[in-house]
């Protein structure tokens, strides 16, 4: 563990609870994008299998048990609690959130360390996180006004992001064989997908605005 | 060659 990583970690999981509390306090998920929430759940999901398998600290299982849990809720709370489903943005919210989920698939099935069930799994997960925020960043545009809420959410998710690179590049430099390059080219495609969001954010913190993104 | 050491990463 190194201080980027734990940097990571900790804005990752204040992106989550930012949303959570959101939600559960305000009972809104105004701007939320459940298409989003749901690819996060499927990436827990599969990427966390390996709980039953293997054991790395104790820092590590109940973070894993943090994020599936929270992403899970999210998804609950958006398709069924009486009160928040009512404000999802169910029009605005149409990306064809499986033509993501097949493709990312088929990439694991063929781009892959190793050919096994878990393996190719935990491959899938890291390749559907890399676009999972596709759908939030579209209803962001569409939406346009946005909650400092949802856009705080999107900025911690994508200082997480940040964050990981550092990390990646600590890691390179200090462990002899730390090289991953499906790892490291899937993070990076993430975090680029951040950058124009991040852009207009900066730009509306400078001003002292309230963000707005172009249509 | 890649070990299984980035597995311990969220």
């Amino acid at each position: 563990m190194n201080i980027f990583r734990l940097a990571g970690d900790m804005t990752h999981l204040a992106s989550v609870l930012v949303l959570l509390l959101k939600i559960h306090t305000i009972k809104s998920c105004a701007g939320v994008s459940l298409k989003t929430q749901e690819l996060y759940a499927i990436v827990f999901a599969t990427r966390y299998l390996d709980i039953f398998t293997s054991f790395y600290s104790i820092y590590n299982t109940l973070m894993k048990l943090i994020f599936l849990g929270s992403s899970f809720s999210i998804v609950w709370y958006m398709r069924y609690h009486k009160t928040v489903r009512r404000t999802y943005d169910r029009e605005q919210d149409t990306f064809r959130h499986w033509f993501l989920v097949l493709p990312c698939l088929l990439l694991a099935l063929l781009i892959h360390e190793k050919f096994t069930f878990l393996e190719v799994l935990w491959t899938f997960s890291l390749y559907l996180e890399a676009v999972a925020i596709l759908p939030q960043l579209v209803l962001l545009q569409r939406t346009r006004n946005i909650d400092n809420l949802t856009g705080q959410y999107v900025f911690l998710l994508g200082g997480y992001r940040g964050f990981y690179i550092l990390n990646w590049i600590y890691r390179y430099l200090t462990e002899p064989h730390f090289v991953h390059w499906i790892t490291w080219i899937a993070g990076l495609v993430q975090t680029l997908l951040y950058a124009d969001f991040f852009y207009y954010y900066f730009q509306s913190w400078k001003n002292n605005k309230k963000l707005q993104l172009p249509a | 060659v890649a070990r299984d050491d980035v597995k311990d990463e969220l």
